[in-house]
């Protein structure tokens, strides 16, 4: 199984 | 002050039509490098940036940099009401809670406008930071389209491959699965028409193709796609927009739990 994953884990804020 | 006249208004429209089902309000920031949006879906799976470099309007007057919240439906229902050949005019101003659209026909006997409100929205940029990727597929976007439509009617996922056989688009469905092979091409008539692959090493993802699907509402603008992958990274759908910019389009993996 597999889960969606965010592109918050990938790219931070600034 | 800001006043964007864009000869070939009709990229402004494909534009919309790429973005307004993906992002629901958006800021549009205007600077001296040209008119750019970042934003992302509400479930922060996938992002879009925009850019339509100042150089490819024929007139670019913004005096300070400003950021404008619109809704991307509203706007997309407003640049719906300019004709395809239509020349299209963006006009603001400071402090005010408004922007202008203004349409003029290619023989200026008709010249609309079209004022829109503007919104506050918070916006969360973020940084993209250059990086190496793994593989770099290129491919007439027509065919991107129609690989990740056929697809979809078969499974929700997509398993993106590269080998140094070519690329590998597969899924699985209740009904069966389905595998298909695109190879490196580029003894094609027309450059557009290649498929080029680029692999430093081999990458396998899966992706939700109901995104995928979503970005391939920006086939009109551009008649090739690169794709490029890397396993440590969301995946990038770029469609270059002629002579302006870019639509980049940004998904995260699927990642197995």
């Amino acid at each position: 199984d597999s889960k969606q994953g965010n592109i918050l884990s990938f790219f931070k804020k600034i | 002050m800001l006043e964007l006249r864009l000869v070939q208004g009709s990229l402004l429209k494909k534009v919309l039509e790429a973005t307004k089902d993906l992002v629901t309000d958006a800021n549009f920031d205007c600077s001296a490098t040209g008119f750019s949006l970042q934003a992302m879906d509400s479930s922060h799976v996938a992002l879009v940036a925009l850019l339509l470099r100042s150089e490819g309007f024929e007139h670019y007057r913004c005096d300070r940099n400003i950021s404008m919240g619109m809704n991307l439906n509203n706007m997309s229902k407003m640049l719906k009401c300019a004709g395809n050949d239509d020349i299209i005019t963006i006009k603001g101003d400071d402090g005010s809670d408004t922007v202008t659209f203004m349409f003029e026909s290619p023989n200026q006997d008709k010249i609309s406008d079209f004022e829109m409100k503007l919104m506050d929205i918070d916006s969360e940029h973020l940084g993209i930071p250059e990086a190496e990727y793994h593989a770099i597929v290129k491919m007439p976007s027509s065919e991107f389209q129609r690989i990740c439509k056929d697809l979809s009617s078969i499974g929700d996922t997509v398993v993106i491959s590269v080998t140094k056989e070519g690329v590998k688009f597969s899924t699985r469905g209740d009904i069966g699965t389905a595998n298909i092979v695109c190879r490196q091409n580029k003894t094609v008539d027309k450059p557009e028409e290649a498929t080029i692959i680029e692999m430093n090493e081999p990458v396998s993802l899966t992706f939700a193709l109901r995104y995928l699907n979503s970005f391939t509402k920006a086939t009109p603008l551009s008649e090739s796609v690169t794709v490029s992958l890397s396993s440590e990274l969301p995946v990038v759908v770029e469609y270059k927009i002629a002579d302006m910019g870019y639509i980049r389009f940004y998904l995260a993996p699927k990642i197995e739990d």
